[in-house]
């Protein structure tokens, strides 16, 4: 059989929460590597 | 319960903060509806237990074991790792419909412990893992592979089609067993599997604005419906994104002046000898915040190193351009237009 399975697009969980106000606290508590993301670019490379 | 099977030390790719595109599946006898994601980044399907402990769980649809006469226990149980913590189960094998298909006997996991408010938000219950075998951390069969044994798909292909925008009908479209004409335009470029765990593939160089500035003597890529973004190495990223103008925010995202995307490179992936170029209407995902709109870039930094050398993964942003095909009965991956 060739069978279709339909997919539905959702905001996701990053717009709910940005939506909500909530993004960047539960970065804080959920992504501590968020930090050195943000300043990856100031350490030596590697 | 015999000892606690955890998956593999590797950290899975899960990024489901940004996962957007669902499709429903029916477990076990009534059928047991569950949203979940059809993820080439994982080979496991689980859905939340009846028996979860998790607040996560609380706000989804949980599979009542009890209440299914194809039920079969197992009992074993199982762990993936995630980026944000560790999801825990329990094995089981029930029937499963995805589309008109059934798939009989399918091994799954029941979650009882969920990890940390990544889920709470979710609007998916569960995962669908379309990988390779050996990216399973739940014993038996794949759905994709328990489908090919049992001889429920016409062809060892299954194809997807992802709309970038909303307001397109179908949203998104995962085709078992073939290709649909109708979806893409031009012929299908077709690439090998360099390692069948992902949907692994090698790249020849990534070009910004046609100067081949990235990955200049090809480098390894996984095609990955799980992942929203497209992901490269830090450093290289970081060099990215300072080309197309992206600022970093304090949280680790990227802006874009949205008043400049006309005037931002193009982005092109050269795979397998043809170039697959996005443009900034492309790479760029716009938000509305109230009555303000935010332009964010589509490319993260993500380091997964692998024996072949730093991956390179094509999400959500690349495969809403190009049509994806995936073939495993060649082992290839197959892109054309959307």
């Amino acid at each position: 059989a060739l069978v279709r399975v339909p997919l539905r697009r959702r905001p996701s969980i990053r717009s709910q929460l940005r939506a909500d106000g909530l993004l960047l606290d539960f970065l804080k508590d959920h992504r501590p590597d968020m930090f050195n993301r943000r300043y990856a670019q100031c350490f030596p490379p590697g | 319960t015999p000892s606690l099977r955890l998956g593999r030390s590797s950290e899975k790719i899960y990024n489901f903060m940004d996962a957007q595109y669902f499709g429903e599946i029916m477990l076990g006898s009534p059928d047991q509806n569950f949203s979940v994601i059809f993820d080439t980044g994982s080979s496991d399907l689980w859905v939340p237990s009846s028996y979860c402990v998790s607040e996560a769980c609380a706000l989804h649809r949980r599979f009542r074991a009890f209440e299914s006469s194809s039920f079969h226990h197992d009992g074993r149980m199982f762990g993936i790792h995630y980026g944000s913590g560790h999801l825990l189960g329990v094995m089981a094998r029930d029937t499963l419909k995805v589309g008109g298909l059934t798939a009989l006997n399918q091994e799954f996991g029941e979650s009882v412990y969920e990890p940390g408010a990544t889920f709470v938000m979710a609007k998916f219950d569960g995962v669908l893992g379309m990988g390779y075998p050996n990216l399973a951390e739940i014993l038996g069969n794949p759905v994709f592979d328990n489908m090919m044994a049992q001889k429920s798909v016409e062809e060892p292909v299954f194809s997807f089609y992802l709309s970038r925008t909303r307001s397109s009908y179908p949203e998104g479209e995962l085709l078992l067993g073939g290709t649909d004409e109708a979806m893409f335009t031009g012929p299908i470029n077709w690439l090998p599997v360099t390692v069948k765990g992902y949907w692994q593939i090698k790249m020849d160089s990534v070009a910004v604005q046609g100067v081949s500035s990235f990955c200049p003597r090809g480098c390894q890529a996984i095609v990955d419906t799980g992942t929203s973004l497209i992901a490269g190495p830090t450093s290289d990223i970081l060099s990215l994104q300072q080309l197309i103008g992206a600022t970093p925010t304090n949280i680790g995202e990227f802006l874009i002046d949205c008043v400049r995307l006309s005037s931002l490179p193009h982005v092109t992936f050269v795979l397998g000898g043809t170039e697959y170029t996005l443009t900034a209407e492309h790479y760029v995902r716009k938000e509305m915040l109230g009555d303000k709109e935010l332009c964010f870039s589509g490319f993260q930094a993500v380091d997964i190193v692998s024996p072949e050398g730093p991956l390179w993964i094509l999400g959500d942003v690349f495969l809403t351009e190009f049509y994806s095909v995936f073939d495993r009965g060649q082992d290839r991956v197959g892109f054309a237009a959307a």
